[in-house]
């Protein structure tokens, strides 16, 4: 059932996007937040060996089975958060990097996400004046159940706020902020920790960028009619 | 034989100011490869990935910027000027690829934007601190040899200038540019000399066959109150031959049991 090979034909020079039939588990083991179960990780392995050739490339990844929602209770105006259908109370740390120097060593996020499960933490703010953080974070968030809430590269103060006052309009280059998100949402989107992407800090971006993130992160079609849980 | 998959460029990198360097990239990946041994050499050891300002540290050339006030005594790049801040990073590496290998060299991040040379020629990467850049050097490889790499890295577009008090975002310059804010200083953090300028984010070498897996992406759904789940994959594949390939795509997942089991 956790196995699918397709035989494919691929024209010389070309790119072509493939869909697997879906996987089916029964009563799959889930990944949870820290304090809620266990962090259950599955190994996703694709290859693609060419007729006559052999291995041609090799993908693998950690994943985990889970549901993350999130909405605006209308009483508080704070955000409620459920994983896997149950409610979560968040513990939140906030975080803007490792260090000044980038100086991002694999032992280094271990041990600092390590840190914050430890302190009983379940949720990791990455502020918008700093780093989309790396995979090598996200690993580590994903092995010691930490949420992750990503914001983008905008901030008040740098955007719109200040004295005096600053460009309220964001990046001089729309464009290209939106090329280093979309490439960003590629880089780490396979991974559970992954709860929520926000705009930036304090701070809504300039229209046409918060439109562009809102349509290029929505569910797809596909998805928002396969029901539910 | 090169195997396929991924190697690290971590080690052996050398960097020097590029004020200081009267060769272009031409010249330093074919005829006048750098070195570290003449003691009026320019080029030092580097950290890659890492920043301008890391490297300087590693070599003693700085002081440590987080401990006491020595951050004060670190050049800005608003007084030194931009150039000041202007590196290039060198080394080399070994890829003999058999026949219907492609290999990709890929910057997973740096900031802000660079030429790379590799064996002479010469590759232009964008701007930007927060994207990857995959460059596809199969046929300008040497196919037995050390092949050479060389990398400027130009700092930030706007690097800003920092007001005397201090404040969050310095004079708001760094907003313009698609990079990390917080360098012009914050109210928990001393202003970054060099704005994290570098190659900051891992190096690698790729080696694919004619056929090459593209960003895969890995949704679930839960049906029966989580009774039921299913794992969609999507991916792309790209046929870099010269011809139409037939090929077998296979998934596996595999779930990882107590003491090095595992399940299939």
């Amino acid at each position: 059932e956790h196995l699918h090979t397709q035989e494919l034909s691929i024209p010389p020079g070309s790119c072509i996007q493939y869909t697997f039939p879906p996987l089916f588990f029964y009563r799959p083991n889930l990944w949870w937040p820290n304090g809620m179960g266990k962090q259950s990780l599955y190994t996703v392995v694709i290859t693609v060996d060419v007729k006559d050739y052999g291995e041609s490339d090799s993908w693998s990844h950690l994943f985990g089975f889970r549901k993350i929602e999130s909405t605006i209770d209308e009483a508080t105006g704070g955000r409620l958060f459920k994983v896997n259908g149950e409610p979560i109370f968040v513990r939140g740390g906030n975080w803007i990097l490792s260090d000044g120097l980038l100086r991002l060593s694999d032992k280094r996020y271990s041990t600092d996400i390590k840190f914050h499960a430890d302190m009983n933490l379940n949720m990791i703010r990455c502020w918008g004046g700093g780093l989309a953080e790396r995979p090598e974070f996200y690993h580590y968030c994903d092995i010691y159940g930490l949420l992750v809430w990503q914001e983008f590269w905008i901030t008040g103060d740098v955007d719109g706020r200040g004295d005096p006052i600053s460009n309220p309009n964001g990046p001089l280059d729309h464009d290209l902020f939106l090329v280093c998100a979309m490439d960003t949402i590629k880089l780490l989107r396979n991974h559970p920790s992954l709860a929520l992407w926000v705009g930036g800090n304090e701070q809504i971006p300039p229209d046409d960028i918060n439109i562009a993130l809102k349509n290029n992160l929505k569910l797809h079609p596909y998805f928002e009619s396969m029901g539910g849980v | 034989m090169v195997e396929i998959g991924k190697k690290k460029l971590d080690s052996g990198w050398i960097a020097a100011r590029s004020t200081e360097v009267d060769l272009n990239g031409v010249q330093l990946t074919t005829t006048h490869p750098p070195s570290t041994t003449d003691l009026s050499s320019p080029w030092i050891e580097a950290v890659v990935p890492g920043t301008v300002l890391g490297t300087l540290l590693k070599n003693k050339l700085v002081p440590d910027p987080f401990y006491g006030l020595n951050n004060e005594t670190i050049i800005d790049i608003a007084d030194s000027g931009r150039e000041y801040y202007t590196f290039w990073f060198f080394t080399t590496f070994q890829c003999a690829l058999l026949e219907h290998q492609h290999v990709d060299l890929n910057f997973r991040a740096l900031n802000y934007s660079a030429e790379v040379y590799v064996n002479g020629h010469i590759r232009i990467l964008p701007k930007g601190m927060f994207r990857r850049h995959s460059l596809d050097v199969t046929d300008i490889l040497h196919p037995d040899g050390q092949n050479l790499l060389a990398v400027l890295v130009n700092p930030p577009d706007h690097p800003g200038k920092i007001p005397p008090q201090g404040g969050q975002g310095g004079d708001h310059e760094i907003g313009k540019d698609v990079a990390a804010q917080y360098v012009e200083g914050w109210d928990w953090m001393t202003p970054i000399r060099d704005r994290n300028t570098g190659i900051w984010d891992e190096v690698t070498i790729f080696v694919t066959g004619p056929v090459k897996i593209v960003e895969p992406h890995l949704v679930s759904t839960f049906y029966d109150n989580y009774e039921r789940a299913y794992l969609h994959c999507t991916t792309e594949l790209e046929n870099r031959s010269a011809w139409a390939v037939d090929c077998s795509l296979n998934i596996q997942v595999t779930a990882d049991l107590e003491g090095n089991f595992c399940l299939v």
